[in-house]
C-alpha cells in the first residue's frame, strides 16, 4: 500500500509489510510518531518501537508490545492497528489528546521479531525466540520467563526443549535485554502493558509469588472497569486477576518485573479466542479483536493519566 | 517447513484436582511433544493441547481410561493453516 490508509489491517502480515507500514506511519506523521530501534534481535531484526509524543523531553510514559509470543498473530495485528488508531484519533478524541498533551505512549508491535518471521517461514506453532542453546538440539527460550522478577522459580521450565525455558540467566536474550535497558535508562514509565493471545483474560502481578500486590486493589478494579469497556463493544467476555490467581504460576514474566521496577500499572492481556480456533484466529476477528481491546486500553491510559505518582 | 497434517487440538475438560494432576504429567511426557496452547488453571478452566498425529491414539487412551473428558478443537490443524495461508495469499494478490 502507498500509505497507511490503504493498509489492510484485517489481515494478517508479514514482518516486512509491518516493518514498511511503520516506516509509513512515521514518514506520515513526522510531528507525532517517531521510530526507535531499541536493539536488535538474535538474527540481527532491528527491534523497533514507535514513539508517540507531542513535545516536552522524558515525559511519563506508557509502554504497549505486543508479539512477544510469536504464533500470537492476532496481538501484533492488533498493535497494527492500535498504531494507526492513535494518530487517527489524537486530535480528534479528547481523552486521548489529552493523554498526549502530557504523556507519550511507545509501543513495540513485533517484540519477537525472530520467532514472527520464523512463524511465516518453517513453524506456525512457534512460541520463543530462535537463539540455539548450546548442549541442546532444541532452540529458543520462551521471552516471557526470562525476566529477572522470581527467574528461575516454578513455573518456568529448565528444559531448552520445553515451550516455557526461561533461558540460561535472566535477560540472557536480547529481545529482553532490549526493553530492559530501555524501559531503565527512560526512568519515567508509569504503565506497562504486554499483550498475549489467547484465552481472553486481563491479568495483573504477580505470577512468581502469591504475595498480593501492594496496589492490588487498584489493580483489579481497574482491571474490572477495562474489561466492562472492552465486553461493551461485542459482549466479548474476560476473566481478570492476578497472574497466579487467575491462571498459574509462571515465573520470570515481564509484567513481574515492571512492576518490581516501580511501574504500577502492569498488566498483560490475553486477546481471543475462547476455544474454537486458539492461535488460528480468523483473520476477520482482527478488527473487532482490535477494537474491543482499545477500549481496554484507553481505560487503563486514562486512568494512567488521571493518577499520576 | 513444520507442517501439521493430522495434528489435533483437544480441548480437555478436568472434573477435580486429582484430573488437573494427571493432564499436567501428559504435559511433562516429553515423548508425546504435546504443545500446551491453555495451560492447566483451576477446574473450572479448560485444557486446550496439540497432540501430533503420532500420539494422538496414547493421548486419548489415557484420557479415556482416566476418565477426563475431552473434545476436538480443531480436528485437523494443518487444514485450517491451509485456509489461513491461502486467504493471506489472496489478500496480498489482491492488494498487488
Amino acid at each position: 500500500p502507498r500509505n497507511t490508509d490503504s493498509f489492510d489491517f484485517s489481515r494478517y502480515h508479514t514482518i516486512s509489510e509491518i516493518y514498511s507500514f511503520q516506516d509509513m506511519l512515521v514518514a506520515e506523521n513526522p510531528n507525532l510518531v517517531s521510530k526507535i530501534v531499541i536493539g536488535s534481535s538474535y538474527e540481527g531484526r532491528p527491534l523497533n518501537v514507535l514513539k508517540f509524543s507531542t513535545g516536552g523531553t522524558n515525559r511519563p510514559a506508557i509502554w504497549i508490545d505486543t508479539g512477544i509470543h510469536s504464533r500470537e498473530w492476532v496481538t501484533q495485528a492488533s498493535g497494527t492497528w492500535f498504531a494507526k488508531k492513535i494518530v487517527t484519533d489524537y486530535g480528534r478524541d479528547p481523552a486521548l489528546t489529552a493523554i498526549l498533551n502530557k504523556m507519550d505512549i511507545f509501543l513495540e508491535i513485533v517484540t519477537n521479531p525472530d520467532g514472527f518471521a520464523y512463524t511465516h517461514s518453517s513453524n506456525r506453532m512457534w512460541r520463543k525466540t530462535r537463539k540455539p542453546n548450546p548442549g541442546s538440539s532444541c532452540a529458543g527460550v520462551d521471552p516471557n520467563r526470562n525476566w529477572d522478577s522470581g527467574f528461575g522459580g516454578p513455573g518456568a521450565s529448565s528444559n531448552p526443549c520445553s515451550e516455557t525455558y526461561r533461558g540460561p540467566r535472566a535477560h540472557s536474550e536480547s529481545e529482553v535485554k532490549s526493553i530492559v535497558d530501555f524501559v531503565k535508562s527512560h526512568g519515567n514509565f508509569k504503565a506497562f502493558i504486554s499483550i498475549h493471545s489467547y484465552s481472553q483474560m486481563l491479568l495483573y502481578p504477580f505470577g512468581y509469588t502469591k504475595t498480593p500486590a501492594k496496589d492490588q486493589a487498584e489493580l483489579h478494579n481497574l482491571a474490572q472497569r477495562a474489561i466492562t469497556d472492552l465486553a461493551s463493544l461485542y459482549g466479548t467476555r474476560y476473566r481478570y486477576g492476578s497472574i497466579i490467581n487467575t491462571i498459574y504460576q509462571a515465573s520470570g514474566g515481564t509484567i513481574d518485573w515492571t512492576y518490581e521496577q516501580g511501574i504500577k500499572y502492569s498488566y498483560t492481556f490475553e486477546l481471543r479466542d475462547t476455544g474454537r480456533y486458539g492461535f488460528i484466529l480468523p483473520a476477520n476477528q482482527i478488527i473487532p479483536t482490535a477494537q474491543e481491546t482499545w477500549l481496554a486500553l484507553m481505560a487503563i491510559m486514562n486512568h494512567t493519566y488521571n493518577n499520576p505518582y | 517447513k513444520v507442517t501439521f497434517e493430522g495434528h489435533q487440538v483437544l480441548r480437555i475438560l478436568p472434573k477435580d484436582e486429582a484430573q488437573l494432576s494427571l493432564i499436567k504429567n501428559l504435559e511433562e511426557m516429553i515423548e508425546f511433544q504435546v504443545d500446551i496452547w491453555m495451560g492447566v488453571t483451576d477446574v473450572s478452566n479448560p485444557v486446550d493441547v496439540r497432540v501430533p498425529f503420532q500420539s494422538l491414539q496414547f493421548v486419548k487412551i489415557y484420557l479415556e481410561a482416566q476418565n477426563i473428558d475431552y473434545t476436538i478443537m480443531i480436528e485437523d490443524l494443518q487444514v485450517v493453516l491451509d485456509e489461513e495461508q491461502e486467504e493471506m495469499e489472496a489478500a496480498a494478490r489482491l492488494a498487488q
